[in-house]
């Protein structure tokens, strides 16, 4: 697997996502 | 109430891969009149105990087995169903004595909650949900998702049971605008919960604030492919997809399972593992399930196969028993044993 093919990894990405969401 | 008889081997499953991997503990037949539909393992409470119990679905009966001393197993309730056929079982982890059941014809069209009356520990049965429902999953802490319609008229709504199987309480989720196939728990995160659906996107929702969190495209050499759970680790999600619509190639054989890797942040994602027959091996995904990390699929061939997706290959096939293919296969939600079930209503329990 080609961990670079997936762009930037963030830990913190459920919380980020959840921040940029729509409500 | 009958007791039926089961029968206890020491012998290792006929499985020339890996001799001992599956061993047969016990079986019992469901003597109905109707086609088995389901097999599943719950925990029941009796008398103050809680008892790791087997329920079976026919398409006209759904019945409730007890453990007895000996592994045999004692049918202990059973619901009726005159109206409308059962089609699958919806185990709901946490809740005890209440079983969930889909009922329709090709497509559910009611979920029923079964139950005992405290009093007389007399069967009941309550209606939660009806319409045109396109996916059912029980989740951790209680919890009941359902999506009902398809497209722009899709409601996903999230239903709470109380730990007695009492009052409940319901949230939506954002619905995605494309029809939900199936969802699957993020193991590593309860808030989070992914769907598949009919063009190949896979969704990401919160839980807790019912948001749509990203939808991620992938790979379109297999249609309608079948999410049945994803792992969270190190910002990544792995997901285990299945393939009943693979074609069999000569360079993989029919892929069964396969594991995908995705960036939940980028929306990218890589195929990181293809769980292919072993050779000699022919058939199809028809159906299956998945526990921490191993995954048990029926073939149309008959077989049961089953793949350590941390090892990566494939671990037991267990041939069709008494000349008779398997149609079931699920892990006990109680134990790491396998249930196996036939049309004609035998249950075989393996331990694994």
């Amino acid at each position: 697997c080609r961990t670079a093919d997936l762009g930037p990894i963030s830990l913190n990405w459920f919380e980020e996502l959840s921040s940029e969401a729509p409500p | 109430h009958s007791i039926e008889q089961t029968e206890i081997t020491d012998l290792p499953a006929r499985d020339s891969l890996n001799p001992g991997s599956l061993q047969l503990v016990s079986k019992f037949k469901n003597p109905s009149s109707s086609c088995s539909v389901d097999v599943s393992a719950v925990w029941w409470e009796r008398a103050a105990a809680k008892e790791p119990c087997i329920i079976t679905a026919c398409e006209d009966v759904v019945s409730l087995w007890k453990p007895l001393d000996t592994l045999q197993w004692e049918k202990v309730h059973t619901w009726h169903f005159t109206e409308v056929p059962v089609l699958q079982i919806v185990p709901v982890p946490d809740v005890y004595n209440l079983i969930c059941v889909a009922l329709g014809n090709l497509e559910i069209r009611e979920i029923r909650a079964l139950l005992c009356s405290s009093g007389d520990e007399s069967e009941k049965q309550v209606l939660l949900k009806s319409g045109n429902i396109k996916a059912v999953l029980g989740l951790t802490k209680r919890r009941l998702v359902s999506s009902i319609g398809t497209f722009c008229n899709q409601q996903v709504q999230i239903m709470t049971f109380a730990e007695d199987g009492g009052s409940k309480d319901e949230q939506l989720l954002m619905p995605p605008d494309e029809t939900i196939l199936a969802f699957a728990e993020v193991q590593g995160m309860q808030d989070a919960l992914l769907g598949t659906t009919t063009v190949n996107n896979i969704v990401i929702w919160n839980l807790k604030t019912g948001q749509l969190l990203k939808k991620v495209h992938i790979d379109d050499s297999y249609q309608a492919s079948v999410c049945h759970r994803a792992y969270s680790e190190m910002g990544l999600l792995f997901v285990v997809l299945s393939h009943p619509c693979a074609k069999e190639s000569q360079v993989f054989g029919s892929p069964v399972f396969q594991l995908l890797v995705i960036n939940p942040k980028t929306a990218q994602s890589v195929g990181m593992l293809l769980c292919c027959l072993p050779p000699g091996q022919t058939g199809r995904f028809l159906e299956g399930d998945v526990k921490d990390h191993i995954a048990a699929a029926v073939l149309t061939s008959g077989t049961i196969a089953v793949w350590d997706l941390l090892l990566g290959h494939c671990t037991a096939v267990l041939p069709p028993a008494s000349d008779q293919s398997w149609s079931l296969v699920k892990w006990s939600g109680t134990d790491s044993h396998l249930l196996a079930g036939q049309k004609d209503g035998n249950v075989f329990i393996y331990r694994y």
